[in-house]
């Protein structure tokens, strides 16, 4: 088992200071096994830090900051070992349009590299253009909720109704 | 194995049977606000086997049962079905010869939940380890829960070991 | 003390039922001290359901559906007893682009109503559109935040750089 | 009592001196991802007293001091002033006399906070008293930090009692 964690460790460590590095263009990240001397019982710490800062606390990070963060973990560990299915409910909310971009390019860049099939769940115009298909969930009867195949035409209609 | 379709009836909002296909690549859930969009996601983890009716933003289990609308009845039992496409055999052992595994899970008012793999009624525990050995499962970090994107930088370092289990 | 928590509680409850039905087009809310019965050791209830839909728990509530009622039940407080600042800090992230038109029409509407100086920060071009005025913190030097006044035509191009 | 203008030195991500001027009406902060938005919220929330590092996301109150930038060492102190107008004079009885109320916080590296009001010295106490008799204060509803406008629905009746605190 040890062994075993210590190298899927290193491998997820390699992927996530890829990813923060692609997704930031620049600063750096690691992370570290903590608490203990023997892996099989220590925690894991992440320290990232965005280009042209200095982060000593990893709370300090803005809201955006950390939603991008927690992606790159999320995807470094898809490309470790991926999971059959990834479901993002509205990931993009706190992102500026620059960082949406970004965010959708590491999806595309993802779908080429995993197996992965991923849900996204979202209110941003961009990210539903990114997407390779739309479902509507909508409620014509109060209460009561259907769902629908759309495109992406209709699903600006939608996002304004 | 890949996860090809989610079926729902009388779960939350989806009172009516939906079916919804799962393919390969990116696809986007949109909707107005309390449509229904998460509930989706808490029918996938509901149906993984998920025990924590506070996780589903619900007081009891019995909350993911259509409570009723305008013009709607309460229902009395809730039921969400996956197909997992097995075709290359990486499934659990018992079901190497299935093609195709269904597994589902149905809940009456007051009486609890009741699991099925291809038809035969199974323990909770049997569908999580199916799923934890497909590295995924109610809880798994890969479903991002609305508003919990951060969760994963805020948590302690001994709450964040499981990512790394799920990889081992 | 009693006497003016229970005016106090009676004047926020009647906003707070008004505001709700405004921004929800229709729906029920209330506000119920519950706990206790000296209303100077009780706690404060919130019971509100969306029109159309029977609400059993609030926490059932959508992520866009419980930003809504909370913006109701803060508005509430100002109208009973304006306080001399409100900030909103992305209270608009998880809102449809209807939902952002009512919370804006609902901000205008406070406006003329309390004399309470509001701060939105927001990454919505709706929103900003709705503004009396604009700031932009930039970072022109890694690291280093700035204050800049925009119009804006400005604050497009700077939300897309 | 309104509150006309905020100003910045050497706080979090504000290391320059920065002039914020609050206006009636409604205000917009717009900007990209990280560039110090809330930080301004965080300054607002401490001049009135906030005592918790943590709710200002750092570990220690140290934490508010700018730590140093790609191109600029670290600050040792940090300070934020907010401008009062008292012309209606609705303030507290001390500065009746005074149009205009200064209230500043200042933080040196490991020596801890001073409070002026109009350079006189004072106690957080007093501070947080004279921003309380005003319905506002480092913990008031009013204030939403990013992320926490659900936090009013599902918090727990009794801490909700404040809002009716406030108001009462
Ligand atoms: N047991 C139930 N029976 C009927 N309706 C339910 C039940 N549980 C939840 N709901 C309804 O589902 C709605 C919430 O749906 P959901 O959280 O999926 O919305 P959403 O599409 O994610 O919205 P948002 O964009 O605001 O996040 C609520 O309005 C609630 O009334
Ligand atoms: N003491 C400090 N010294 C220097 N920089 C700091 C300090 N504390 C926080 N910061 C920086 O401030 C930035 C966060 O700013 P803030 O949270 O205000 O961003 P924001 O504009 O709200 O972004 P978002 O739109 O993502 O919410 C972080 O990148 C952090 O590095
Ligand atoms: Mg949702
Ligand atoms: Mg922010």
């Amino acid at each position: 088992g040890r062994e075993r964690l210590i190298a899927a460790f290193q491998v997820i460590d390699g992927h996530f200071r890829d990813l923060f590095t692609t997704l930031f263009q620049g600063g750096e990240a690691q992370l570290r096994l903590v608490e203990s001397a023997d892996p099989l019982e220590s925690g894991l710490e992440i320290y990232a830090c965005p280009p042209g800062k200095r982060l000593t606390v990893m709370s300090l990070m803005s809201g955006g900051e950390q939603a991008l963060t927690a992606t790159a973990l999320i995807f470094a560990v898809f490309l470790a070992h991926p999971a059959p299915i990834c479901v993002l409910d509205e990931v993009d909310a706190p992102l500026d349009d620059a960082n949406v971009e970004r965010f959708c390019n590491l999806l595309d860049a993802m779908r080429a590299r995993a197996a992965t099939r991923f849900l996204a769940i979202t209110h941003n115009p961009l990210t539903m253009s990114r997407m390779d298909r739309l479902f509507g969930v909508t409620m014509r009867e109060k209460g009561v909720s259907q769902l629908v195949s759309v495109d992406l035409g209709e699903a600006r209609a939608l996002a304004a109704s | 194995m890949q996860i090809n379709r989610l079926r729902l009836s009388g779960f939350k909002s989806f009172v009516d049977p939906v079916d919804f296909p799962i393919a390969p690549g990116l696809t986007g859930v949109i909707g107005p606000n309390g449509c229904g969009k998460s509930n989706l996601l808490e029918a996938l983890r509901w149906v993984m086997g998920a025990t924590s009716a506070k996780a589903l933003r619900g007081e009891g289990m019995d909350d993911v049962i259509f409570a009723g609308a305008a013009g709607r009845p309460p229902r009395t039992h809730a039921e969400v079905t996956i197909d997992l496409d097995n075709t290359n055999r990486d499934g659990p052992a018992a079901f190497a010869a299935a093609p195709l595994i269904q597994v589902s899970r149905r809940i009456v008012r007051g009486q609890g939940s009741t699991f099925r793999i291809n038809g035969a009624e199974t323990r909770a525990r049997d569908v999580q380890l199916l799923f934890a050995d497909a590295s995924t499962g109610a809880n798994s970090p890969a479903l991002v829960r609305q508003g919990q994107i951060s969760e994963l930088i805020a948590a302690k370092p001994q709450n964040r070991r499981r990512i790394l289990e799920e990889a081992a």
